[in-house]
């Protein structure tokens, strides 16, 4: 455990509570795109299988407990008790286009032809492209909330310390995995545009709008 | 296929 892992998993715990709060305090779910949670939710379930198979440490056992836990809790708030103010009209992007790809690309591409294995590489694709249907949202309605936009931030700087984190494993420890690295940096790039966004504007007290 | 490195991180 190096300090940007510890940092980069504190940041991606922050933007799951800033999710939970948000729709627990504002009783609403709008503004959030529900298909990005429910790829979350298939992103933990098949990651976190091996929580029966290998033991890491306490701490990697219960983050993934926690991590599992927020994420069906989000997907039960916003399907279920809060579902009359889910703004589906809005989340319509097309998830089969991320998950068959993602599918497709686990059989093709990975460490080891084996069920764990592969459902591991699965989730490191489709957590890269999860947040699309979100941006999608977000682009499609022309602004953010600041607090969903907090929250997409807190999740975008996760995958950017584990980008550091890589390359200090890389050099302190030897160890790397192209397929996580490389899966990384695609689903870093992909919030660059919203981080320059959240820097100009919700930082200085606006609120995230997109020029029409 | 590639040998695989411990799945250590979330």
């Amino acid at each position: 455990m190096n300090i940007f892992r510890l940092l980069g998993d504190i940041s991606h715990l922050l933007a799951i509570i800033i999710l939970l709060r948000k729709i627990w305090m504002s009783r609403s779910c709008a503004g959030i795109s529900g298909k990005s949670q429910l790829l979350f939710g298939l992103v933990y379930t098949t990651r976190y299988l091996d929580l029966i198979t290998s033991y890491i440490s306490l701490y990697n056992s219960v983050m993934k407990v926690v991590f599992l836990a927020a994420s069906y809790a989000t997907i039960y708030l916003m399907y279920v008790k809060f579902k009359a103010t889910y703004d589906h009209n809005h989340d319509t992007f097309r998830i089969e286009f991320l998950v068959v790809p993602a599918v497709a690309l686990a059989l093709l591409i990975n460490h080891d032809f084996q069920v764990v294995e592969i459902l591991w590489t699965f989730s490191i694709y489709l957590e890269s492209v999860a947040i699309l249907p979100q941006l999608f949202m977000v682009s499609k309605t022309g602004e953010a909330e600041s607090i969903t936009s907090h929250y997409l931030f807190a999740l975008g700087v996760y995958r950017g310390l584990y980008l550091l984190n890589w390359i200090y494993r890389f050099w302190a420890e030897d160890h790397y995995d192209l397929i996580a690295i490389v899966a990384g940096v695609v689903q870093t790039v992909l919030y660059c545009d919203f981080f320059y966004l959240y820097i100009t504007k919700v930082l200085r007290g606006k609120k995230l709008q997109l020029p029409a | 296929t590639t040998e695989a490195p411990e799945h250590d991180e979330l």
